[in-house]
């Protein structure tokens, strides 16, 4: 079992392989992709280690392969479906920002195959709208159906408190196995379900450090 | 100088603790802190060295005094003040989700000193909707005042790309030390001004791995 906080860094090292070959290097050592993502050589080493090392001593990384390996590590050179469920302020501005950067043309990896299938809410009034930056808008009594249909396996949850955990119950029968719960509700899982837990406080609260 | 990813990981001790206390512990292990946060008892201890240590060999860390001590180094217990420079969805969403976390009295450290202090935009059709949650809504015009003396050192940025480094030089002029940046703009800052990129892409993409 891969602990957690190693596949968090996994894209952080993508992100920072992609800025690195967009300025025209092709070989990176540990220390240079530890210093853009705030970890150390070693702790870069050790990770990488865990999926099989990959670098050469003393001669770095190859920017090319190993970008395709976090790639295939991550699942993310497979189509990975997404549901929104909760199409308020937050879930909306999610699509539009997912909208951007894939279009935006940013030598990104791992956007192309990252996809927001659907999107669900209660409310007609908002349903109406849809869809959003062409993601289809469905009313939530579909969301087991279209999650089945379409083999989503993850899901953001924007949906106020009171919802979430009835919303998650319906996504875990339909095969999501992954969830990005925004609401503040904690949520309860089986073991095989993995849940990250969004919060732009804990963020905030890091800052305060700095002011 | 301490690294960023140590400071991140002080707020989710300083959560971890309120949820234990709120179970009615009073006394916590390094390893059961370490359970709590995706992290090892090691790497628990190394943080709070840092800091001058606090807890006894074998016994534990006192909750409450930890709680304070945390508090402290994050600069928590005094009044931290936040501005929102953009309240469109993610502007006006963190607002009201800052609003509930204050209000729903869950014994959460840190967040009563918290306060968003202003919220700021371009478009007179959005400044009209203003107050948000009790949080006033100035066009931006009046960013580098309001900042200057009300003493906000946090901004969030939550503007389109291309308005996002501007206003961040404004708030720099005005005494901002640290930004959350939503946008999708690299932001080009001075060595002593902090800036966290938040990036719900991110997140998603170190979920694919369990999907
Ligand atoms: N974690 C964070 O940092 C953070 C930041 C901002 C907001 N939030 C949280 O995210 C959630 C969404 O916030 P928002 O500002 O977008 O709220 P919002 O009120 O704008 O949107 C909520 C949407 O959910 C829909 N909804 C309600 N019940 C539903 C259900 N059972 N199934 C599907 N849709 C349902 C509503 O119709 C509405 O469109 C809230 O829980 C809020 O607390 C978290
Ligand atoms: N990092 C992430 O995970 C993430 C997620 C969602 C959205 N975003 C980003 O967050 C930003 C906001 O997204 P949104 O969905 O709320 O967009 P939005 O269009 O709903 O809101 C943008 C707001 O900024 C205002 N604005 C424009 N120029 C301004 C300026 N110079 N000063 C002050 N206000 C100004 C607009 O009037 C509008 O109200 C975008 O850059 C988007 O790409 C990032």
């Amino acid at each position: 079992k891969v602990p957690d906080v190693v596949v968090r860094r996994l894209p952080m090292y993508l992100r920072a392989l992609d800025n690195l070959e967009n300025a025209g290097l092709s070989i990176v050592s540990s220390k240079e992709l530890g210093d853009v993502t705030g970890t150390s050589p070693t702790q870069v080493r050790k990770d990488l280690t865990i999926f099989g090392g990959f670098g050469k001593q003393g001669v770095g990384y190859k920017i090319s392969t190993l970008k395709k390996q976090l790639l295939t590590i991550l699942k993310l050179d497979q189509d990975v479906k997404i549901a929104i469920v909760g199409l308020g302020r937050m879930g909306k501005a999610i699509i539009h920002y997912n909208a951007y950067k894939r279009d935006s043309g940013q030598r990104n990896s791992g956007y192309k195959n990252l996809t927001i299938e659907a999107g669900f809410d209660i409310d007609e009034e908002v349903l109406k709208q849809g869809p959003f930056d062409s993601v289809p808008a469905y009313h939530v009594n579909m969301l087991k159906d279209v999650i089945v249909k379409s083999g989503i396996k993850i899901a953001v949850l924007t949906v106020p408190a009171e919802a979430a955990q009835k919303m998650a119950d319906i996504c875990i029968e339909a095969g999501v196995k992954a969830f990005l719960n925004f609401s503040p509700a904690t949520l309860i899982v089986p073991e095989n379900v993995r849940v990250s837990n969004a919060d732009v406080t804990v963020s905030l609260q890091s800052l305060a450090f700095y002011a």
